[in-house]
């Protein structure tokens, strides 16, 4: 943070795009400034809305050499903009060099990374010692876009001024003058922990919950911890299903009604797609839990105390379903959390409850603890 | 060789004055390169800032810190007070 420790005392703040540069179409600058704020939107309580007269919190301007602030800027290469930490007048505001040749891609100097960079600046951030920061001081040229994110530093750091994001949209976080707590961050060891949603990556078993996720490998003991946003930034908090289709390298993520693709870091583009695309009728509002079994080649989607069976190959939802999942997993609970399959055995979640499930034997082989996995 | 050697580190050395001065507070009036056995205030600004960016910490200009101060940054200061 800057000396002094500015930010803004409130969640909800105003953006003005005053000019644009020549080097891109309107349509593309006010697309990267509102992707850049959207980083920081997705991390946080706060809020952006765009206003096109009058004041604003954070003024984005366009500027070459000398632009009337004290700053003057140094012609193409070096400095690629500024900004100003939170406060009236000039604070807040973001200035950006129009003698760099300003793109959408990294053929020039792509406006995103910069604009979220400064953005950052605008929101309180200083700059940040860790180089895999968007905070870092300089200009990474290699970052690839399309597997952008907030490093954990930025994360921490911005979080660290406001606060997390709230759970669901419906219970906003009320704007407060001391940091707000956010989501109770989950304990590995509570007893009662259960999950949202499971998925193996890559021969690693992601546990998903709330905004956060654990990331189990087999090549070390201790689970990873991570925040959700700090992989993929643009994934809703609070998932309801994922599962690996591993044949394509792909993690389909649901919440609601709708479901995203991800290989590794990257949101697949086209996404998210309705659920009701893969063949669910309209009754049905959100899935419970998906399960891929790679040796069948089938996904198993649970809502409530029935199952439907998606065949991957031919892309479409098998005939003669939903059943009913008592009937065909004997002594597995009617309502599923989370589930995925491992070594040849289905793992099914419900509440803090976890069952073993031998699908050769159609029958349970043990019960444990949901937390069981997280070596605590 | 470079067509004019001299003029060469007259620019090295007017970018690193700059940088310091812009990013890391030095202070304006500091001469730049009179050589000190125990380093002066230049040589703790270098070594400030290769530790900030993550670079060997070894006071001197070498081709890894030139580079990263010939890269594209953002203006804002890295350290000292933000005016």
């Amino acid at each position: 943070t800057f000396p002094g420790i500015p930010k803004w005392r409130k969640t909800h703040l105003t953006y003005r795009i005053m000019n644009y540069t020549l080097d891109l179409p309107r349509e593309a600058v006010d697309s990267a400034i509102e992707k850049a704020l959207n980083v920081w939107k997705e991390v946080t309580p706060l809020t952006f809305s765009r206003t096109d007269e009058g004041e604003a919190d954070i003024k984005i301007s366009f500027a070459v050499r000398d632009h009337g602030d004290f700053s003057p800027f140094d012609g193409p290469g070096n400095v690629l903009g500024h900004a100003y930490p939170p406060g009236p007048g000039i604070y807040g505001d973001a200035h950006f060099d129009d003698d760099e040749l300003w793109t959408s891609d990294t053929s020039g100097t792509n406006l995103f990374l910069v604009a979220a960079h400064e953005l950052g600046h605008s929101l309180g951030l200083f700059h940040s010692a860790d180089p895999r920061a968007l905070m870092y001081p300089v200009y990474n040229t290699l970052t690839d876009l399309a597997r952008f994110r907030l490093s954990q530093d930025d994360v921490d750091g911005i979080q660290s001024l406001y606060g997390a994001p709230p759970v669901s949209p419906d219970e906003p976080m009320a704007p407060t003058e001391s940091v707000p707590s956010g989501p109770e961050t989950p304990d590995a060891c509570d007893p009662a922990l259960s999950f949202d949603a499971i998925s193996t990556l890559r021969g690693e078993i992601l546990f998903f919950k709330d905004r956060h996720f654990w990331r189990k490998s087999f090549r070390t003991l201790e689970p990873g911890f991570f925040l959700i946003s700090s992989f993929w930034p643009s994934l809703p908090s609070g998932l309801d299903a994922a599962y690996e289709e591993t044949s394509k390298d792909i993690v389909f993520i649901f919440k609601g009604d709708q479901f995203w693709a991800i290989r590794g870091t990257e949101v697949q583009a086209g996404y998210p797609k309705g659920i009701h695309t893969l063949g669910f009728p309209e009754t049905v509002g959100k899935i419970d839990a998906a399960m891929f079994d790679k040796e069948k080649k089938k996904t198993f989607f649970f809502v409530g105390d029935k199952y439907w069976r998606f065949d991957e190959k031919r892309q479409s939802m098998e005939p003669g379903f939903p059943k009913q999942i008592a009937e065909d997993f004997p002594g597995v609970d009617p309502k599923v959390d989370a589930a995925f399959e491992a070594f040849g055995f289905y793992y099914f979640f419900s509440g803090s409850s976890q069952l073993e499930f031998d699908p050769n034997a159609r029958q349970v082989t043990h019960a444990l603890k949901s937390r069981s996995w997280l070596n605590c | 060789y470079p067509a004019d050697r001299a003029a060469e580190d007259e620019d090295i050395m007017e970018l690193v004055q700059q940088y310091l001065e812009n990013y890391y507070n030095l202070a304006k009036d500091t001469k730049p390169f009179v050589r000190r056995r125990e380093g002066g205030p230049v040589v703790e600004k270098i070594r400030e800032m290769q530790k900030f960016l993550g670079l060997a910490v070894t006071g001197k200009l070498d081709s890894d810190t030139l580079e990263m101060m010939r890269k594209p940054r953002c203006g804002v200061p890295d350290v000292g007070e933000f005016t």
